[in-house]
C-alpha cells in the first residue's frame, strides 16, 4: 500500500473510477487491468464512452470535470449495457 | 428505453409505498411520490392509483445496504436509488437508499426529483444523455423545483413507449406541463362537452372530466375548476362513475373494475376494492354511471343499457336486476355517462345532453345541455 497521502488518494480515485466504469459502463470486472493498465485502450474507450454519455469533453483522460461528475450522487441504474 | 423496450401493456397502474424513510413525515413522502407520478401521467395515457396492501405494479421501498435484490446500496452519497423496468414481480419496483438524507427541498436529496427519475425507469425509460433531462443519471441539486418540467427528451422518450395523453375536443386542457388551467376555462361551455362522472359532495356537485373536475356550489355562481390529483392524488383520472352516500359522508369513485372511497379530501383506507364485491355479476367490467337516492337509501348502478339497484340498508344488491334503463327511465338515453340526484330529480347525462327525470311522474321533465350546470 502507498505510504504517502497523495498516493493513497490517487489509489482511492482509481478505485472509484474503476467501480464507476464497471457499474455503469459495463467495464469488465478485472481489477488488474485497470490499476496496471489505466492507459490501455479498453479503459480509455470506456472513459471516452462515459464522457460522451455524460456530456463531458471527450478526452479519454480523468480530468477534473470527469472526476467531479463521478463523485456526484446519481441513480444506480447502469447508463449503458444490459440491466440484470 | 431498456434493451427490448419493455413497457407496461396496460395504462392503469397501481403503486404501493411499502415503507417510509424517517427523514420526512409520511405525508411528505406520499406527496412526493404522487407528484412524481403526476409528472408522467400528464404526458401519457397512463394513470396511477395507490394500493395499501398486496402486490402493486410499482412497489416503492426505502432500504439500506443489501436489501434483497443483490444490488446493495452503498451508504450515504453515490447511489441514491434504483428502479426496475416494467414487468412482473420485482420489475417496475423503485428502491430508495435510506442512508441518504431525503428532503422536501434541495437541502438534502430531494425525494420528488429522485422519485420522478426512478419512476421513469419503472415505466421503461433508460438514462438520457441530455443534461436538462429528468432521466439524466446524475442528481442535480440546482434544479428549481418551483419551475420543474420534463425536458423534451423525457417527453419524447415516454411518448415513444405510450403515446400522448388522449385528447378530445371536449378535454378542458391539453396538459403538457404541470400547470393547472385557470378557472372558467372556455371549454366548459363547449357545446359538445360531456362528463365522465358526476357526484354530489357535501352539498356541492362535482363534474368529472379527464384529469379535472368542476366544483359547483350553490353558494357561488362560478364553478371552480381543479385537477383531480390536487384534491385526491391517488385517484385515477378519466373515472367512470361517482356517487355520494350522504349518510356515510362518503363519495365512491369508480374506474374499470375497481372503486375508491373518499371523505372530503381524504382517501379512505382499504380501497380500491373490486366492483364485484358489491354484488355485480362478473360480466360487468365497468360502471358507466351511479347515484344514490338519499330518501330511498338505494344506489343505482348503470352499465351499458342496464341498471342494478343496491340496498344501502342491507348492503346488498336487490334481486330482480338488472333491468333495462329505457324501461324504468323512459325518455332517458339507453346508455348514460353520468347521473346524480338533486331536489328529488334524477339528472341523467348522455353525451352533450342532460335529461331531468322525475321519479314520481316517471318521465323526463326537461332536456338540457350537459354543461347547463356550468352557467353555459
Amino acid at each position: 500500500y502507498p505510504l504517502d497521502r497523495a498516493a493513497r488518494a490517487n489509489e482511492d480515485t482509481m478505485e472509484l473510477v474503476q467501480q464507476y466504469l464497471e457499474n455503469y459502463y459495463n467495464l469488465a470486472k478485472d481489477t488488474k487491468q485497470f490499476v496496471r493498465r489505466k492507459d490501455s485502450s479498453p479503459v480509455v474507450q470506456k472513459i471516452q464512452e462515459m464522457q460522451k454519455f455524460l456530456g463531458l469533453e471527450v478526452t479519454g483522460k480523468l480530468d477534473s470535470d470527469t472526476l467531479e461528475v463521478i463523485r456526484k450522487p446519481r441513480c444506480g441504474i447502469p447508463d449503458v449495457g444490459f440491466f440484470s | 428505453t431498456f434493451p427490448g423496450e419493455p413497457k407496461w401493456k396496460k395504462t392503469h397502474l397501481t403503486y404501493r409505498i411499502v415503507n417510509y424513510t424517517k427523514d420526512l413525515p409520511r405525508d411528505a413522502v406520499d406527496s412526493a411520490i404522487e407528484k412524481a407520478l403526476t409528472v408522467w401521467e400528464e404526458v401519457t395515457p397512463l394513470t396511477f392509483s395507490r394500493i395499501y396492501e398486496g402486490e402493486a405494479d410499482i412497489m416503492i421501498i426505502f432500504a439500506v445496504r443489501e436489501h434483497g435484490d443483490f444490488l446493495p446500496f452503498d451508504g450515504p452519497g453515490k447511489v441514491l436509488a434504483h428502479a426496475y423496468p416494467p414487468g412482473s414481480g420485482f420489475y417496475g419496483d423503485a428502491h430508495f437508499d435510506d442512508d441518504e438524507q431525503w428532503t422536501k427541498d434541495t437541502s438534502g436529496i430531494n425525494l420528488f426529483l429522485v422519485a420522478a427519475h426512478e419512476l421513469g425507469h419503472s415505466l421503461g425509460l433508460q438514462h438520457s444523455t441530455e443534461r436538462e433531462a429528468l432521466m439524466y443519471p446524475v442528481y442535480d441539486p440546482r434544479t428549481d423545483l418551483t419551475r420543474f418540467r420534463l425536458s423534451q427528451d423525457d417527453v419524447d422518450g415516454i411518448q415513444f413507449l405510450y403515446g400522448s395523453p388522449p385528447v378530445s375536443p371536449n378535454d378542458p386542457v391539453v396538459p403538457t406541463e404541470s400547470v393547472p388551467p385557470e378557472p372558467g376555462t372556455p371549454a366548459a361551455c363547449d357545446p359538445a362537452l360531456s362528463f365522465d362522472a358526476i357526484s354530489t359532495l357535501r352539498g356541492e356537485i362535482l363534474f368529472f372530466k379527464g384529469r379535472h373536475f368542476w366544483r359547483k356550489s350553490f353558494r357561488t355562481f362560478e364553478p371552480e375548476f381543479h385537477l383531480i390529483s390536487s384534491f385526491w392524488p391517488s385517484l385515477p383520472s378519466r373515472i367512470d362513475a361517482a356517487y355520494e352516500v350522504t349518510s356515510k359522508d362518503t363519495v365512491f369513485i369508480f374506474k374499470g373494475n375497481q372503486f375508491w372511497a373518499i371523505r372530503g379530501n381524504e382517501m379512505q383506507a382499504g380501497y380500491p376494492r373490486g366492483i364485484h364485491t358489491l354484488g355485480l355479476p362478473s360480466t360487468v367490467r365497468k360502471i358507466d354511471a351511479a347515484f344514490s337516492d338519499k330518501e330511498k337509501k338505494k344506489t343505482y348502478f348503470f352499465a351499458e343499457d342496464k341498471y342494478w339497484r343496491f340496498d344501502e340498508k342491507t348492503q346488498s344488491m336487490e334481486p330482480g336486476f338488472p333491468k333495462q334503463i329505457v324501461e324504468d327511465f323512459p325518455g332517458v338515453e339507453p346508455e348514460v355517462d353520468a347521473v346524480f340526484e338533486v331536489f328529488g330529480f334524477y339528472c341523467f347525462f348522455s353525451g352533450s345532453s342532460q335529461f331531468e327525470f322525475d321519479p314520481n311522474a316517471k318521465k323526463v321533465t326537461h332536456v338540457l345541455k350537459s354543461n347547463s350546470w356550468l352557467n353555459c
